[in-house]
């Protein structure tokens, strides 16, 4: 890696940016969202925090831009330059322009230049990496084409920011801060794109490692499907598994959803809204993507759960009837999300209704026609008509153990 | 220019403008210095070629040239 003549960086953690202006080459959102995600590349393993502004000036100012743009570097039509960016520094240090000429595409395609990736590259000048003589490197000056979907930063890029950065602060997410509006004007509402909170007397001093796959005592705190994938959920940790990649992919939640850093009690997917349902203690978001929905969290009470039910065991949706059940302790509700209400007569007891469910559900997956009930290490296959056990597994069984 | 294969005119000044791009090549104007001219941009094209990994031959060969042609940033590589 290298960085620029007397290694300018920003000499505070919380840097602004402001996307200026769009490419007609893709939606808005598909924009904005390369954007933060290139942002949340660099955030994760560093102290930096990005917000992003709607107005004013920014420390980084991003841009679309053909030939000539009023800096020293006109761009050059298709192909050639793709885009450039300024070490930071003030008035045009850290801004970051691309060539308008360009097809910028929100996936890799070979007619077009992947947004994400160009966008990822030109933020390592913006925060004061220069390029990087090492092949596959981020900050290597060549585009190079890759599958973006589990992008990770590699090595040396990871030792270039920290160089001048450092790592990431060792304190864990807080949980779940409230995402209220600041008191900035509500145009320039913060996006945060960076998992740092305060740390506080709750937070464990170390965050657990993550299991192996096959380790036979493994249990999960959440299960949900999500575009065809099943993503499985423990502390900070996500095991995904999908019919698009062998094997089994881990991750950390906050490369995901940064501000839901910390775990969740259950989940559960609606896809015909393309929405999954987090919960964590006694709040819920709705997630599309990688984007928060706004007004998010809310209190469970919403879904009609009483003050005294303080969190959720598991949930799991059942795509045929539209319903929606809930387990907490002993027992389950039924909500019709149809209706958004919940249903008459619950809750009512689990083994009642699921015959051999006669304990506390950790986890739930609704896959194949069947319901998947996860306790301890053991999990439960149950027909989703008729609710009969059909047999019983590991819960670690997806995992090709 | 050093050792260059019978290159069309195009070729070479692609290569100078990527040069004085992104390897702070500055070309020496007056026709006086026309040899060092050479030797300037024959250590560029080294450096360069050292830079990407390529066999470093200080020559405008194929491979070099591709390597220019290649869609990039448009920050310099190496700045004095």
């Amino acid at each position: 890696y290298s960085t620029f003549p007397l290694n300018p960086k920003w000499k505070k953690e919380d840097v602004t940016y402001r996307i200026l202006n769009y490419t007609p080459d893709m939606l808005q959102d598909d924009v904005e969202e390369a954007i933060a995600k290139a942002f949340q590349l660099w955030s994760s393993v560093t102290p930096l925090r990005f917000t992003r502004l709607y107005s004013g000036e920014a420390d980084i100012m991003i841009s679309f831009a053909s030939g000539f743009h009023s800096d020293f570097y006109s761009f050059d039509g298709p192909g050639g330059t793709l885009a450039h960016a300024y070490a930071p520094g003030k008035g045009i240090g850290g801004d970051a322009h691309f060539d308008e000429d360009e097809n910028w595409t929100k996936f890799t395609t070979y007619n077009g230049y992947n947004l994400f990736l160009v966008a990822a590259h030109e933020l390592g000048h913006s925060l004061g990496l220069g390029h990087s003589n090492v092949f596959g490197a981020l900050m290597y000056p060549v585009y190079m084409a890759r599958d973006t979907r589990n992008y990770r930063l590699p090595q040396d890029d990871i030792d270039g920011i920290q160089s001048l950065y450092g790592p990431p602060r060792k304190s864990p997410a807080k949980a779940f801060p409230s995402q209220e509006p600041t008191e900035m004007t509500p145009t320039e509402a913060p996006t945060e794109t960076s998992p740092h909170e305060e740390p506080t007397e709750m937070t464990p001093s170390k965050p657990p490692t993550r299991a192996d796959d096959c380790d036979p005592h493994l249990t999960f705190d959440a299960i949900t499907t999500l575009r065809g994938e099943i993503l499985f959920f423990k502390d900070s940790y996500v095991w995904r598994k999908s019919p698009h990649f062998t094997g089994i992919e881990h991750d950390t939640i906050s490369s995901f959803w940064p501000s839901l850093a910390a775990g969740f009690d259950a989940a559960y997917e609606i896809d015909k809204k393309d929405q999954v349902i987090f919960f964590k203690d006694d709040q819920y978001w709705a997630v599309n993507g990688y984007n928060i929905q706004p007004g998010f969290p809310k209190p469970i009470q919403n879904l009609g759960f009483s003050k005294s039910v303080r969190k959720i065991d598991a949930a799991v949706h059942d795509q045929t009837t539209k319903k929606t059940y809930f387990f907490v302790g002993h027992r389950y509700w039924s909500f019709n999300e149809n209706t958004q209400s919940m249903e008459r007569g619950y809750p009512r007891k689990i083994a009642a209704d699921f015959h051999g469910i006669d304990h506390t559900v950790d986890a739930a997956l609704q896959k194949n026609g069947h319901f998947y009930f996860f306790h301890g290490s053991k999990q439960y296959e149950v027909d989703v008509k008729t609710k009969k056990l059909i047999r019983t597994m590991q819960s670690n069984s997806w995992f090709d153990c | 220019l050093p050792v260059v294969p019978e290159k069309e005119k195009e070729d070479i000044q692609f290569a100078q403008k990527y040069l004085e791009n992104f390897y702070d090549f500055k070309e020496e104007k007056s026709a006086l210095f026309k040899s060092k001219n050479l030797n300037l941009m024959s250590e560029k094209i080294r450096e360069m070629q050292s830079f990407f990994g390529l066999e470093v031959t200080g020559e405008l060969n194929s491979q070099t040239l591709d390597m220019m042609k290649q869609p990039r940033c448009g920050i310099p590589d190496v700045r004095s």
